[in-house]
């Protein structure tokens, strides 16, 4: 027996939504901890990792583990069909389940609405995330950090970004001429001016906006965002999920050939 | 001109 029922319901939806142009098909492993997955998009340059702990759930219930092979975009089109202030359950009773049931409930509990989505097979890269020791941590509002990135998209197809003990500098160039945006490490009590720098040691990377801005599809799960960077390693994006647990996407630098 | 590494092997070096 697996079931997993969510009181905030719209966190669920608003995880799928932040995956699905990144993603199109998955593994979800549910274990007696939690639901995890993890994903790389189709060049391989990207990839998601999602930590869904079990005591974030209002019940979880998973009495030996799964594999829940879904279409992310069937997924999206049965969470289209649930309200935002909805509660969500997800429940199979098989061992190896070829559908996954979902159950949706207004806060009245005076709608319900019961759907099944039929589960696919699929090979399960066995992906493992290294350890690493990020040289450089930025923590910021995530809405600010999703401007930047909107707002330098359309003048380059890449951003460096490079950190130094005080602030953190967002550069462009591109046909039309250069810029670049620096965000200072300020200790504001307000989540939306705040930005968190350790810097161990700074670094300078490439990457591309195309994917940064994927990623930002996330910015509505949490108001703050970490950038995680070391030298020659992807680049780690976070978005923390309440009590839930955590959004992570990583990226591979832009090298010069 | 930059390139993007493909991350297979990073992510299966476990």
């Amino acid at each position: 027996m697996f079931e997993a029922k969510l009181q905030q319901g719209v966190i669920f939806k608003k995880i799928v939504d932040a995956i699905k142009d990144l993603v199109k098909s998955v593994n979800i492993d549910a274990s007696t901890s939690g639901l995890s997955m993890q994903a790389m998009d189709s060049a391989h340059v990207a990839l998601v990792s999602l930590k869904l702990n079990e005591n974030g759930f209002k019940d979880y219930r998973c009495d030996r583990p799964i594999t829940l092979g879904l279409s992310i975009e069937n997924l999206s089109k049965i969470l289209k069909c649930a309200g935002n202030d909805d509660t969500i359950t997800l429940q199979t009773d098989e061992e190896e389940p070829s559908s996954l049931k979902f159950f949706f409930e207004n806060q009245q509990a005076s709608k319900i609405s019961e759907f099944s989505l039929n589960l696919m097979s699929l090979d399960s890269e066995s992906l493992g995330i290294p350890d690493t020791d990020y040289s450089s941590v930025i923590q910021m509002s995530s809405a600010e950090f999703s401007r930047i990135c909107k707002e330098l998209s359309s003048i380059s197809e890449t951003v460096e970004i490079e950190t130094s003990k005080e602030s953190v500098k967002f550069s462009v160039q591109g046909d039309i001429g250069a810029g670049s945006i620096t965000v200072k490490n300020n200790q504001s009590d307000k989540d939306v001016d705040r930005v968190d720098l350790q810097i161990d040691q700074p670094v300078k990377l490439t990457f591309a906006l195309r994917y940064l801005n994927m990623f930002n599809k996330a910015v509505s799960l949490s108001s703050t965002v970490s950038l995680n960077m070391s030298e020659e390693n992807p680049l780690m994006v976070e978005y923390k999920i309440d009590d839930l647990g955590s959004l992570r996407f990583y990226l591979a630098p832009k090298i010069s050939d | 001109q930059m390139s993007q590494k493909n991350m297979t092997d990073y992510f299966k070096a476990k």
